[in-house]
């Protein structure tokens, strides 16, 4: 029997926005320290990664391991049907080839359920080793979802370079080019507006905007995100969700022809 | 100007 319980079940809408875009299905890999995803977009440029630990659920039952491959499309409809107030239950028997979600207002008076049928998915899973990066930057999660957005009015990609100083994103296209700079916070009243770059040494590096655009629909899952570059590996972009876990996307920088 | 490289240059 598996059974995982939120109060808080708008976070599972929040996480299925931020990854419907990307990935079409993904296994939904179940123990008993908690729920795990891992699913690379169509064209293998881009991953997901996604945490969610038991001891963050209301109510979390895991007695065998259980791998539900779901179509994310139906799991978003389903998932769109809960209030943003509701508590979300997925449950699942052993062995079985359905989950089932529960939602119930915070009343109690409207309880759904919705069941799908679960598919057998033979996906590619990476090992991603543990990596010291160059850079991590923190910042604001809106500020990056804005920069992503204007800059990718002027090119297909992004160039990212992080120095002590601060981190410039810079776009170059046929309108012109266009640059933004964020310098390092200098006193941090409230940690969540703060810009804090943590640097062994500086990097420059590409990125298709598409995708970046893709990671920051988990903007609503935190206030914070924080990217992580070395020279010539995947940036990873990681939003923390408080007290249960993390969403992770890793891109791979353009290289020069 | 730029390649796209695909992760499994990075990860296997």
């Amino acid at each position: 029997m598996f059974e995982a319980r939120l109060l808080r079940g708008s976070i599972l809408k929040k996480v299925l926005e931020a990854i419907k875009d990307l990935l079409t299905q993904a296994t939904f890999d179940c123990d008993d320290s908690g729920i795990q995803l891992q699913a690379m977009d169509n064209s293998h440029v881009s991953l997901v990664s996604l945490q969610l630990r038991a001891d963050g659920f209301d109510k979390y039952r895991c007695d065998r391991n259980i791998s539900m491959g779901m179509n994310l499309n139906s799991v978003a409809k389903i998932l769109k049907c809960a209030g943003d107030k509701d508590t979300v239950t997925m449950k699942a028997q052993d062995n079985a080839d359905t989950v089932t979600f529960v939602f119930e207002s915070p009343n109690q008076e409207k309880v759904s359920d919705y069941e799908m049928k679960l598919m057998n998915l033979d996906l590619e899973h990476l090992g991603i080793p543990e990596t010291e990066y160059s850079c991590t930057i923190r910042m604001p999660s809106a500020e990056f979802a804005r920069i992503c957005r204007d800059l990718s009015q002027f090119g297909d990609s992004m160039v990212i370079a992080c120095t002590k100083e601060g981190v410039k994103f810079s776009a170059t296209g046929e309108i012109g080019s266009a640059n933004i700079k964020l310098a390092q916070t200098a006193s941090v009243d409230k940690e969540e507006e703060a810009v804090i770059i943590e640097m062994d040494e500086p990097v420059t590096l590409t990125f298709a905007c598409q995708y970046l655009n893709y990671f920051t629909k988990a903007t609503s899952l935190s206030p914070q995100v924080q990217l992580s570059m070395s020279a010539d590996v995947p940036l990873v972009v990681e939003y923390r969700i408080q007290d249960i876990g993390h969403i992770r996307y890793y891109l791979a920088p353009k290289i020069e022809d | 100007c730029c390649i796209q490289p695909i992760l499994h240059q990075y990860y296997i």
